[in-house]
């Protein structure tokens, strides 16, 4: 009597069996939608929900939550572990002085981030940073960054709106080397991945610096395109890491996930604030729970 | 459910693909989408029901669309407000230059960024280009009082138009929205009636946030229009459709490039078209 009754509590204790394409399809949706109204981009939130959704049939159903729960909780584990991925700290066992490269769209963040990436490096890991401000084209993008070195005691290579990208570029390293700086940041004029000329020169900066890291600098409200735009720059430059800026805000922040799936570079940094200081390490689960909603 | 139309679940899946691709947004694309379904039987082709897509969201922003012209006002008065790197200052560098080149106008900037880097000085060279006089204040200065200062000047100056730059702010900021509320009460202030127009610039890149910024920005010191930027990138701006949707706010130019002449009314048939291609 005894034994069949407890028999039966754990044959209930077990669960109702296993996760089944019908018994999360309601959940898939959900999922589906909830990344699109996140700006994941189509095709990724396609090729994600399929992946995953193929690991997650045939699970055992856990007790105590229903099987559409249970796969949230595993897509939410999956993006955690996808977004995890790779190598978040910055390359610096190269001969001095190591060279980041920042690129991306206009507007981005990329000379703000220049300068937080200089505070931290310089605070945290002691460097001795060269900030270079290779943007001759921005109405005083030289200022502005000259500013922002200023105000963190960094050097900064003197630059001129007449002078070329490219030089800028090789001369700035060589000043580093001659001074004994180990780390140079150079940040780059905002381009369009289809703007051929900008491209090229952008191609030409890599080519001089050899950098040791090639940032890709998106802004955290990026919508659907940032597929297109960090393919391209990833094409040209081979991307090595991605600068989330602009985390402050209330965007959900879907932009990461289209742009590691093009890319397969991790995010190593997010901007969450204009103040200089504001600048973390990137750490995935909160930016899943904000993109899955 | 769609085997007997011409709009069957591949053709639904390649039509979800164009317009969520082109950041329209989950719920205008539902509504097109249903539009579509409602209409099933009445198309003979997946161009058919492409057409009539279209002319569903041509006629929306056919609806908000409104030229930018000088404002009257004496000095009719612009206030240009939107996140961080939008295209704010670029933006009003361009629409100085077309003021004053094609309407004749007198026009002048005031540098209400007042915390950036470099922010005064990046509209001082736009100034130059424009030809038009930068009104500034010291670095740090409350944006409220640069305004204030700029419109009493145009007054006395006898200038047709002055037009406020200020400083990006991301919607969620609350501190920084009160701070924009007190900007526009003290242009208000400084000559009743202004500003004249307020317009949300906004990145042809950003996603369904850009909705967002829309709605908050409205809600604080309300919108007389919108200027789409970086729409000679890639990004086709879908989320203008939702935010005329949601709010019906007039779109009224577009940024197609980083010079001064850069500068276009909005076209809903241009745009409309755009997002197809
Ligand atoms: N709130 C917030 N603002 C940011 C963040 N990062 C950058 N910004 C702001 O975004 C705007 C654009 O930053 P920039 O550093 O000028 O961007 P950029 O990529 O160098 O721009 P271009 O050189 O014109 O391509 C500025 O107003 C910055 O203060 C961030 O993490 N949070
Ligand atoms: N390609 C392209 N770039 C643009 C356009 N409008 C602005 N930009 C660029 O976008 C970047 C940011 O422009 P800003 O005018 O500094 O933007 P902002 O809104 O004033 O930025 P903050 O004051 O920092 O908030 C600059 O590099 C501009 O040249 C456009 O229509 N097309
Ligand atoms: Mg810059
Ligand atoms: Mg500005």
């Amino acid at each position: 009597q005894l034994t069949e009754k407890l028999e039966s509590t754990f044959r209930n204790l077990r669960g109702r069996g296993k996760l089944s394409e019908d018994n999360i399809a309601e959940a898939v949706r959900e999922i589906k939608l909830s990344l699109l109204e996140a700006d994941v981009n189509f095709r990724v939130v396609k090729e994600l929900v399929a992946r995953i959704k193929e690991r997650a049939v045939g699970a055992e159903v856990m007790k105590s939550i229903t099987p559409g729960q249970q796969f949230v909780k595993i897509f939410h584990d999956e993006l955690i572990k996808t977004l995890g991925e790779g190598d978040h700290s910055l390359n610096f066992s190269v001969k001095p002085p190591a060279v980041i490269l920042m690129a991306g769209l206009q507007g981005s963040g990329k000379t703000t981030s220049a300068a937080k990436l200089a505070l931290l490096l310089k605070n945290d890991m002691k460097r001795r940073v060269l900030l270079v401000p290779a943007d001759v084209y921005r109405p005083a993008a030289i200022e502005q960054l000259n500013t922002l070195a200023r105000s963190i005691d960094v050097d900064v290579y003197p630059t001129n709106p007449s002078d070329d990208p490219v030089d800028i570029t090789a001369n700035s390293i060589e000043y580093a080397r001659k001074n004994g700086l180990d780390t140079v940041i150079i940040d780059t004029a905002g381009r369009m991945q289809v703007d051929e000329a900008l491209m090229n020169e952008i191609s030409k900066i890599r080519e001089v610096s050899s950098p040791a890291e090639v940032l890709f600098v998106a802004d955290a409200m990026t919508g659907q395109d940032a597929v297109t735009v960090a393919k391209e720059f990833h094409n040209r430059l081979t991307i090595t890491g991605v600068i989330l800026t602009k985390m402050d805000g209330d965007a959900r922040g879907g932009a990461a996930l289209s742009i590691h799936n093009v890319t397969g570079a991790p995010v190593k940094f997010i901007g969450v604030g204009e103040k200089i200081d504001a600048f973390e390490l990137f750490h995935p689960d909160r930016i899943v729970s904000r993109i899955i909603g | 459910l769609f085997s007997a139309s011409v709009v069957d679940d591949a053709l639904i899946e390649e039509l979800e693909e164009i317009l969520y691709t082109a950041d329209i947004g989950s719920t205008a694309v539902q509504w097109l989408l249903d539009g579509v379904h409602k209409e099933r039987k009445s198309f003979e082709s997946g161009d058919d029901v492409k057409t009539f897509m279209k002319k569903e969201i041509l006629a929306v922003l056919q609806s908000v669309e409104k030229p930018l012209l000088p404002p009257d006002g004496s000095p009719g008065v612009l206030l240009m407000v939107g996140v961080n790197g939008a295209g704010k200052t670029t933006t009003i560098g361009k629409l100085a230059s077309l003021f004053r080149k094609k309407y004749d106008k007198k026009v002048l900037l005031a540098a209400g960024d007042t915390f950036r880097a470099a922010a005064v000085e990046q509209l001082e060279e736009w100034g130059r280009r424009a030809e038009c006089e930068v009104i500034k204040e010291q670095e740090g200065t409350d944006p409220a009082a640069v305004a204030f200062n700029a419109v009493s000047k145009a007054k006395a100056q006898n200038a047709d138009i002055v037009i406020v730059d200020t400083a990006g702010r991301l919607q969620n900021r609350v501190n920084l929205m009160e701070e924009l509320k007190k900007v526009r009460r003290v242009i208000d202030k400084a000559h009743q009636g202004a500003p004249h127009e307020v317009l949300l610039v906004v990145d042809a890149n950003n996603g369904q946030n850009a909705v967002r910024q829309a709605v908050e920005f409205h809600q604080m010191i309300g919108l007389t229009g919108i200027i789409v930027t970086k729409l000679d990138g890639t990004a086709k701006g879908g989320v203008v459709i939702g935010i005329a949707r949601e709010l019906g706010i007039p779109v009224r130019l577009i940024g197609i490039g980083e010079k001064i002449e850069d500068l276009r009314p909005f076209n809903a048939f241009d745009f409309t078209e755009a997002l197809f291609n």
